[in-house]
């Protein structure tokens, strides 16, 4: 059964969209079945992995609002073993058209049920938010897999990122753990980058995950060509960043 | 009449809470009469300024509910001439609270019609998302100020924010305009930063801000001390881009 992970943090720009593309490349380039899931209506996943994709007909939309199951949605993206179910910008008006829906926030774990045995690993990008989409990947989530970049606003999210996590654990995902808290967009130069780091070292412990993603402009350059960075440039740090990451998330299930 | 501007942009960690504190601390400086307003229940622009603020009594929420006035919740904030309507966790709720409210979308415009005639401008921080309270913030504003980061993603987002700002002239605010487009984070060594700032000077032309603001680690650094960087580091590079903006912005208000 695929393991499901959100990659969640409600802070903008720190990383999310970058880790959900580039842990999902990296783990299919290791033989696991995995399937990507973007939940943003700002579609960057998509983007970020378009270059190969053969089919954008349906998205997450669809599959949210019981117009097509997730199965009709999902398209090949070039890089073997991993799989994309797109979003579109008429993702945004979800979050209103789905408020009256019964059982709104398990519309994503129900649809997940059919594809699960089909993967090993399953990653959902969310948006920078915590409402009714991100509501809808915890619910659906095994575990959190919580980007925290370097830089002090970053920090003051954390609290209530996690008091969303105890809310959806007690009222709708009784099982769900956080899968690891990664540190990004780390600079060892600077002073700033080292606090952060050690003060949610602190808080943290032994979920932080013990690679760190360093700043690097191979990272923020892939998405203009559509690609993951293990194929843009697959020599870059960036991308030694990522592979480590991902023998890290496939050992931790191993040992699970 | 103070002039009220929104700074805008869904897409993620684009540098609005960097823009909205800097900008409004630097129009201060210079002798103007600046509410900052946050509105984003994250509050980053609350403790960006956080190191001067003598009342946290109150917050935008209860403003937006109807329970005080905005006048009730302003605080100074140690720098003359800058006054803070705070953001409080709280208001992550109001979006859910106010779904049933008439005139939901007209809650902070009509807040501020007390308060208008006390500022020469009033500057409205927002979170990333387009949600009601982006809407408020955008109703409320006679313009819109958009940071645009320097990296591939954020270029993606652009068409969606001005669809939605088309959607608030059209049935909100029929007087808004675009105040601005902002490059941020930019960096002249990467060739991504040169691309990007290119692509977006030819969609929007004169309406890009001569001042582009470099990446710079001090305003970075500045929000963990809760000052502005003109306090924290006057002599950096981040102090001077937004001494220069606000000129530029003040200029373009002069000549209006
Ligand atoms: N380690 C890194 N080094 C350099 N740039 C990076 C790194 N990680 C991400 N970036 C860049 O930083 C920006 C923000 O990252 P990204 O879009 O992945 O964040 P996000 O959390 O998904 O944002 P949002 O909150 O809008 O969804 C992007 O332009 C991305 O290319
Ligand atoms: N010019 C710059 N140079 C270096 N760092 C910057 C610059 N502008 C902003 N930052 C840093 O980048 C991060 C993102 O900026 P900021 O939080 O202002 O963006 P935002 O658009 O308000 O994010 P959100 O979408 O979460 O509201 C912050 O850690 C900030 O300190
Ligand atoms: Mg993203
Ligand atoms: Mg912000």
């Amino acid at each position: 059964m695929g393991r499901v992970i959100a990659v969640s943090n409600q802070k903008g720009g720190v990383g999310k969209t970058t880790t959900a593309v580039n842990l999902s490349a990296c783990l299919a380039n290791d033989g696991n079945r995995t399937l990507l899931i973007d939940i943003d209506p700002q579609a960057n996943a998509t983007s970020g992995c378009e270059a190969g994709i053969d089919n954008l007909d349906g998205s997450v939309y669809e599959v949210l609002l019981g117009h097509a199951p997730l199965e009709a949605v999902i398209s090949s993206t070039g890089i073997p073993g991993l799989d994309l179910a797109p979003s579109r910008i008429s993702l945004a008006g979800a979050e209103v058209e789905m408020s009256s829906v019964l059982g709104r926030e398990k519309r994503l774990a129900e649809a997940l049920e059919t594809v699960r045995p089909d993967y090993d690993f399953i990653i959902v990008d969310c948006p920078p938010s915590l409402g009714l989409l991100t509501v809808n990947a915890l619910t659906a989530a095994d575990s959190v897999l919580i980007p925290v970049q370097c830089e002090y606003y970053a920090l003051e999210g954390l609290s209530k990122l996690l008091n969303s996590i105890q809310l959806v654990q007690r009222y709708l995902n009784p099982t769900l753990e956080i899968e690891g808290v990664l540190l990004t967009m780390y600079d060892e130069r600077l002073q700033l980058s080292k606090r952060v780091a050690a003060e949610v070292k602190s808080y943290f412990n032994d979920k932080v995950y013990e690679t760190a993603i360093k700043r690097n402009v191979s990272l923020a350059a892939a998405p203009s060509f559509g690609q993951p960075v293990i194929l843009y440039e697959p020599r870059s740090t960036g991308a030694d960043n990522y592979r480590r990451l991902a023998g890290e998330v496939s050992h931790a299930r191993a040992a699970a």
